[in-house]
């Protein structure tokens, strides 16, 4: 599995 | 968007209404430490900047909003409205250990080597310790007021709870984010004590104050 991030959170 | 990010986003807003209210209320900031107000105010500075830059939904962009604004203004009633009743004597940690440290971390451990996403990294590892100068200031004192200690146990709540999130979107979304995660679980960790006290004492209905 891809795990990925992005800073979508507060 | 998991029930468990949005009970922490609800659970950190309300710890920060808590505290503005408590000081406009009273009038005076008696207890808080303006240093950990100042740290938080830089996290949401240098976290937020991406304001400018993309935009995520309306709920994000209003959130960060008001909580920088929120930090703003509870830096504003600690030093200038209600300065007369700070009590610096007791507001004695040194935030630049705390600072240094946690920028040169930042530089040196990051998803990725630009400025915007340093001085994420930095708002995280910084919000991770930002609320030691409040606790070294209640050791000190030796005691806390009942409704500063629910703020921060919203705060501390806030954090535990982006933990269960973080769970939840490892598993659901394929999301993995290590530096929040190994940060977040640091915060949570550093609120336990605390935890334990708030719960054996203050939910009881006794003041929480530390045997001296």
């Amino acid at each position: 599995r891809e795990f990925t991030y992005q800073h979508d959170e507060l | 968007m998991n029930v468990f990010r949005l009970t922490g986003d609800l659970s950190h807003l309300a710890a920060i209404i808590i505290l503005l209210l408590k000081i406009w209320k009273s009038r005076s900031c008696a207890g808080i430490s303006g240093k950990s107000q100042i740290l938080f105010a830089i996290v949401f500075t240098t976290r937020y900047l991406d304001l400018l830059t993309s935009f995520i939904s309306i709920y994000n962009t209003s959130m960060k909003v008001i909580y920088i604004g929120c930090a703003y203004a509870t830096v504003y009633l600690i030093y200038m409205k209600f300065r007369a009743t700070y009590d610096g004597n007791h507001d004695s940690f040194r935030v630049e250990f705390l600072v240094v440290p946690v920028g040169g971390l930042a530089v040196l451990v990051n998803h990725d080597f630009s400025f915007l996403e340093i001085l994420w990294t930095f708002s995280i590892y910084l919000e991770s310790v930002a609320i030691l100068p409040q606790l070294f200031m209640i050791s000190k004192t030796g005691e806390a007021e009942t409704i500063t200690t629910h703020y921060l146990f919203c705060l501390g709540l806030y954090r535990a709870l982006y933990l269960l999130n973080w769970i939840w979107r490892f598993y659901f979304e394929s999301f993995f984010d290590m530096i929040a995660i190994v940060a977040g679980v640091v915060q949570t960790v550093l609120y336990c004590d605390f935890f334990y006290l708030y719960i054996t004492k203050v939910l009881k209905g006794k003041k929480l104050s530390l045997p001296a």
